[in-house]
């Protein structure tokens, strides 16, 4: 079976998204075939991949809601080997409507549940910034899950809270949810706000922390306006160089376990 | 009665808390009585003020859950003049709560409907990135809404479904409900993209958006790890001097009403 790797933390603006899109795309160069899962109502990584509002006719909120299959709501995108479900805006009142359903916390679970390694070696899922309904079905269909960390004051304060959020999903619905790995984003090595969040970092989460760290440069900003990942925008960028060597730090990971 | 803002903006990241904190520290110097309520689970306002979670015994859950009254959740702040009603991780749980309440969404107007100009001259709310049943009492509760918007590319996208929320509430809940104004954060002048941001959001945005533009500087993002406004951490500092000259721009279009 593939892969199954949730994006999240629920403090906003850390890099979720921007991870989901470079970390495909860094999985893909290495010939992996990725499938990316739009759980964020924003959709921006529908956007950055050059899916639009207007071509999300099958979305991930039609396979949470209307059981459609995930083959039915896959998109390709301008990357060979990246395919993504995109997100719309109805996602949003998702939330209120999955509290309803009996399985709720299983939908996306089980939506997986058809899927074999020849479909996809990879599945990443972008999720919003917030522990709703949303971000839960994200946990429960993961292998594991992989926290963005900004290098700034507030970005350590939510983290034990996210954490108790795992540790509850691994006791009453996924007991093989693992943590991927915490990964320093916007990393700025002249300022000692960055270094002192490293610092706190490693001291208290030890291994679980990439050794990769994402510095903060302006081409990864810039990317998502041109809908592609820094990879294809900037292949030479400091954001590009850093996904890829975070794509293989991941496998390599992998190999180990 | 107090003018009541909600500070808001589902994108995640875009220099909410950070001006909650800033703006309401700038009032408070400005002669004005100041109440900053916490509508974040994250508790990052009650946290930039000083209010630990550990003291934080009384709080917006209770407000919002346990018919607590607005004067006995106020908490003091070092700031002479800025009350706090702080927020508590329990807080996420109110959005599940609140959806089985007949009168869901007017919790906080209710709460806010004794009180009077002698108590404060303005309430200031600080939202969480989403826009669920906390977004919306805070909306339904306030006079008008203040939209921070990222000087990035993400940002534009988010804006126009939180424009339609505003009108959904607007027609279904607070016919009075304003834009108070839209306000450039972590605008850096030597990059295209604030440029192109900028002019994008005047374009079509017009007079909404503040003449004030709120740079990135450190100073700003390092103050709240010393439980400070960077009014006070750093005086001088060009943030400071940016929330001063909004927080001026905010009184003279009140009196221009
Ligand atoms: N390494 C980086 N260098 C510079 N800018 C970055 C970097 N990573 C992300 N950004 C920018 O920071 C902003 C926030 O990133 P992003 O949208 O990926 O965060 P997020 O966690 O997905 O946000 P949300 O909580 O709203 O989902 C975006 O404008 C993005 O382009
Ligand atoms: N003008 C600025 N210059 C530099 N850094 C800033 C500025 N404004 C905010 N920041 C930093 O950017 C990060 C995001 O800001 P903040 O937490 O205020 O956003 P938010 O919209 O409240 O986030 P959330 O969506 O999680 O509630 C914080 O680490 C903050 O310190
Ligand atoms: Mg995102
Ligand atoms: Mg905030």
């Amino acid at each position: 079976a593939p892969r199954i790797i949730a994006i999240t933390n629920q403090k906003g603006g850390v890099g979720k998204t921007t991870t989901a899109i470079n970390l495909a795309a860094a999985l893909v160069e290495r010939e992996c075939k990725v499938l990316l899962v739009d759980m964020d109502p924003q959709g921006n990584a529908s956007t950055g991949l050059g899916i639009m509002s207007d071509q999300r006719d099958r979305s991930t909120y039609d396979v949470l809601m209307n059981d459609m299959s995930v083959a039915d709501a896959v998109h390709q995108t301008d990357l060979d080997g990246l395919s993504l479900i995109p997100a719309t805006t109805d996602l949003s009142s998702a939330d209120i409507d999955l509290a309803k359903a009996v399985d709720r916390s299983q939908k996306l679970r089980k939506a997986f549940s058809p899927l074999s390694q020849k479909d996809w070696d990879y599945i990443l899922i972008d999720c919003p910034p917030s522990l709703n309904l949303l971000t839960v079905n994200a946990m429960v269909a993961a292998n594991s899950v992989l926290i963005p960390l900004q290098s700034e004051f507030f970005a350590l304060e939510g983290l034990s809270q996210l954490m108790l959020s795992i540790r509850e999903v691994r006791q009453t619905a996924n007991p093989d949810l693992r943590i991927e790995g915490v990964l320093l984003t916007m990393f700025d090595k002249r300022n000692n706000l960055s270094q002192q969040v490293e610092e706190d970092a490693r001291d208290n989460l030890g291994e679980i922390v990439f050794q990769t760290r994402i510095p903060r440069n302006i081409r990864v900003s810039e990317s998502p306006s041109y809908s592609m990942p820094v990879l294809t925008y900037d292949t030479a960028s400091q954001g590009a160089v850093a996904y890829r060597a975070l794509a293989k730090e991941l496998l390599n990971r992998a190999e180990a376990v």
